[in-house]
Order: C-alpha cells, then structure tokens, then sequence
C-alpha cells in the first residue's frame, strides 16, 4: 500500500 | 503539539547549551548523528506526500536544527576541539544501525512488502527510522553515565527530548478514542513505549535533584 495520508504524525 | 513543542525545545535547548557554554562537554556526538539519520530516512515523504505547512515546515526544521547540531560538534570551532571522542564510545553502527536496518527488512518483508518500487523502499526507510529513534539515545545516555555529573542545560535537553516521545503515547490513545479511522501503527507504539522507558531512569534523578533544587548527578 502507498504512503497514504496516514503518517501524518512527525 | 504538547509533544512537538518539547521536541523543538529540547533542539532549541542543547543549541544554546552549545553556543552558550562553547563547548560540546557531556554532549553526544554520536546520538545526533543517529537522529540526523532517523530524519532523513523517515522525512522522505517531504518529496511526495503534502499533508499541512505546519507538518512540512517542522519537518524542514528537524533536519535543518540538527544537521547544524551536528555540524558545531564535528567542525566548528572552540565547539569541535571540546568534543570528547574517548568518552563517546557505543558502537552505534554496529549496535543501533545495523540491527535497526534489519529488523526494517523483516518487518517490511512479514507485512508482505517487495523491494521493487519507490514506495516500498521509501516504506521500509520509514519503519527503519521508528525502531532507530527509539535506541537513539543511548550514546547520550552512555555518555551521562560516564560524566555523571549532568550540567542543567544538557540535563533539560535530555528531559524534554524524552518528554516528546512520552506526550505522543498520550496523542495516539487520543487519536485511536476520537479519532474515526485513524490507523493503528504498531510498530509506532511499541517503539514510543521502548523509547519512553529508556528515559524512565534518567526522569527519575532528574526530577529528584529538581525537587531538591541542587546539582544533577546520577548515581553510580
């Protein structure tokens, strides 16, 4: 699965 | 942003405690280089995911601060020439690098990863930075031991370096109560709980000498 929008936390 | 703000400041802290005093005494080389590391490889999304300015600024900003931390203490002098090589001894290519490249494979490769796209090794550099920032600190750590003695500026850094990692297990049982959908990384937690206890020594005398207002030492 891509990069998605789920590591969005540094 | 509890947990961020301590993070900046523990940057903002050990910058100061190295303009300041002038000197690189107690500090660990070492550690910075591994965070430099755990930055560059995990940030690679800098490239390819917008998620707010906020995210990509302290993004920027991480590597930036640190890559100048590191920079004082190799190159700049008076800082370099105080920097005290024989006491900054764990090997951390071989103990904290190497183990955490590995352990990025396999975990990559259990969770059905391939090794063919951009994605997956940008994936697997990501996982690789979690499970090393979680043993990044123990340079310093070995360090501290050998000074015993802790300056309050360094002491500080330590605190709020171990404080952000802390505040984040508060932000991610938030986010998995409040949060709908919000996406469970494993490896995340385990690592912020490892990378969390590690401190849990140095809190204490920490906080101990604080309550008694006098100098930080740690025991033998």
């Amino acid at each position: 699965e891509a990069m998605g929008m789920d590591k969005d936390e540094l | 942003l509890c947990g961020d703000m301590c993070h900046v400041f523990s940057i903002i802290v050990l910058l100061l405690r190295l303009r300041v005093a002038r000197n690189a005494q107690g500090i660990s080389l070492r550690t910075h280089e591994l965070f430099l590391l755990v930055f560059l490889t995990r940030y690679t999304d800098l490239f390819t995911t917008f998620y707010s300015l906020y995210n990509s600024v302290m993004k920027v900003l991480y590597i930036a601060s640190t890559s100048s931390i590191v920079y004082a203490i190799r190159l700049q002098e008076p800082i370099c020439s105080t920097y005290d090589r024989a006491q900054d001894t764990f090997r951390h290519w071989a103990f904290a690098v190497a183990p955490c490249a590995v352990l990025a494979l396999l975990t990559h490769l259990i969770s059905g990863g391939s090794l063919f796209s951009f994605v997956d090794i940008q994936e697997m550099l990501w996982t690789f930075s979690i499970y090393l920032e979680s043993i990044a600190i123990l340079p310093q750590l070995i360090v501290l031991q050998r000074f015993r003695e802790v300056e309050n500026l360094t002491g500080n850094y330590i605190f709020f370096m171990g404080s952000y990692r802390a505040l984040y297990i508060v932000n991610w049982i938030f986010r998995a109560y409040y949060e709908p959908g919000y996406r469970h990384h494993y490896v995340v937690y385990f690592c912020g709980v490892l990378q969390t206890l590690l401190y849990a020594d140095f809190f204490y005398y920490y906080l101990m000498s604080k309550r008694r207002g006098g100098k930080f030492s740690l025991p033998t």
